[in-house]
């Protein structure tokens, strides 16, 4: 099954 | 107080047209070398983001940094009642609760003035790293729009594999499978036509991506009419289409991987 990782888990939260 | 002016509205309306069915509403960035904006889709698998210097706009000024709250549907209806040669100036004093947008007719005589509400957003900000991609594909934006629509009629997934040898966009769904291979020119001149491909490479590399959110990028392409697509092991890829001489749009779109 496919699914995607949310943007913050690759680049860090401000 | 803030005030930008652009002297045709066309372009503002495509910045926004290429925003706003990712983004419903955004934050946008006044300081005093431009605008930017940085915004999630509700999954927070896909992030937009706009930079627009100062030196593009006509008139620029912005006294102290502000950001403004608006809701990108409203901004878009509005901009729908200028021409679009019309000059669109943007302007908002101090702690103000609307936008104010107005248009002027290229013969000067017909003037137009609308108020956007302002909003509070309270968005998750995320720091985007510079990255050094492995690939980078630059090819034409309309190119890449006509390789969405056609991917789409069969599947909801497109793998993207950049090689020395070029590109190769690749779909299946239920009804079958289907690739489309655009072979890497080694110059783009006018020789080779606007629509050639250049692929800058280190590694090959390799992403599954949703397609409903390329069709959104696509939305950008008559921005500009070259996109570029920067690709890296384990970590989102990067659309950008530049908006002539004064930014760009960048979009960033979380791999798919197999759980």
């Amino acid at each position: 099954r496919n699914c995607q990782r949310q943007i913050v888990e690759y680049f860090g939260e401000v | 107080m803030i005030e930008a002016v652009l002297p045709q509205a066309s372009l503002l309306k495509k910045i926004i047209e290429a925003i706003k069915e990712l983004v419903s509403e955004a934050n946008f960035d006044f300081s005093e070398t431009g605008i930017r904006l940085q915004a999630m889709d509700k999954s927070h698998i896909a992030l937009s983001f706009l930079h627009l210097r100062n030196d593009g706009f006509s008139e620029y000024r912005c006294d102290r940094s502000q950001t403004l709250g608006i809701n990108l549907e409203s901004f878009s209806k509005v901009l729908k009642c200028a021409a679009n040669d019309d000059q669109v100036q943007i302007k908002a004093t101090d702690k103000a609760e609307s936008l104010s947008i107005s248009f002027e007719s290229t013969a000067k005589d017909r003037v137009s003035e609308f108020n956007v509400k302002l909003m509070d957003i309270d968005i998750d900000s995320v720091d985007v790293p510079d990255m050094d991609y492995q690939a980078t594909v630059n090819m034409s934006s309309q190119e890449f729009a006509r390789i969405v629509r056609d991917m789409m009629t069969i599947g909801e997934a497109i793998t993207i594999d950049a090689t020395k040898q070029g590109v190769k966009f690749s779909t299946s769904g239920d009804a079958g499978e289907g690739n489309i291979l655009l072979r890497h020119r080694k110059t783009i001149d006018e020789e080779d036509g606007p629509s050639s491909t250049s692929v800058e490479i280190n590694e090959p590399v390799s992403h599954s991506l949703a397609l409903k959110f390329l069709a959104n990028f696509a939305k950008a392409a008559p921005l500009a009419d070259r996109v570029s697509i920067n690709l890296i092991e384990d970590a989102p890829v990067m659309f950008e289409f530049k908006i002539s001489d004064m930014g760009h749009i960048r979009f960033y779109l979380a791999p798919q991987i197999e759980e």
